[in-house]
């Protein structure tokens, strides 16, 4: 008789299944029409053969985004699930895009998939990353704003994990503010 | 308990051959 050790063929569970999206800029396509669901998964082992499979964030062409969010949320502000929310934004500058932007934007993938903010994970709600000609972004969203403890303990470990300076500061913001702001610049209601 | 992972532990499977 052989005696097969489970290890080698059972996939390593997630606590939630993940849906990645694609968002390509056709401007002759509404928001939505642009905006793709790729594949969800909900094991380490699916997470990898997805994220092994597709393009590289800093390949994708300007205006397109790639979106991780738990199943049953879109990746719009007007998700039950988003509305009342906001994200900790990183904004990267030009050279960043060769240095930086891949390995940030895996690092919070893995944040992510393997629920890296203890307790608080329940209120991540996905992220986001923007290739943009004037300047990448990468944001992790969350789903209530008025949350204070929730929201600076996920910032603190996210901007650890990232390995950003201390003196360095990031910003979240509600996405009530970003979607009525009247300048280029949405006011932070935390910093860490 | 939830599902944690490090991301040394999720590294570790990059490269794993696909189980079957």
């Amino acid at each position: 008789q052989e005696i097969v050790n489970p290890e080698a063929y059972i996939k390593h569970p997630l606590q939630n299944r993940w849906s990645l999206w694609f968002f390509k800029n056709d401007k002759s396509k509404t928001w939505q029409a642009n905006l793709r669901l790729i594949s969800k998964f909900d094991t380490v082992e699916d997470f990898w053969a997805l994220y092994n499979h597709i393009q590289l964030s800093s390949n994708l062409l300007s205006g397109c985004d790639y979106s991780l969010f738990k199943d049953g949320i879109e990746p719009m502000w007007e998700d039950e699930r988003n509305k009342r929310g906001g994200r900790w934004l990183i904004t990267l500058n030009k050279q960043q895009r060769r240095q930086d932007l891949d390995r940030f934007w895996l690092e919070t993938l893995l944040c992510l998939v393997g629920e890296a903010f203890g307790d608080c994970s329940d209120q991540v709600c996905g992220a986001v990353v923007n290739i943009r000609t004037k300047g990448d972004k990468i944001a992790v969203w969350t789903s209530d704003y008025e949350s204070r403890d929730a929201v600076t303990h996920i910032g603190s470990v996210y901007k650890q994990r990232l390995g950003l300076p201390l003196k360095m500061t990031i910003g979240y913001q509600s996405h009530a503010d970003t979607s009525t702001k009247s300048g280029s610049t949405t006011k932070n209601r935390f910093v860490v | 308990g939830k599902r944690q992972y490090n991301r040394d532990f999720l590294l570790g499977f990059q490269f794993m051959p696909a189980c079957v």
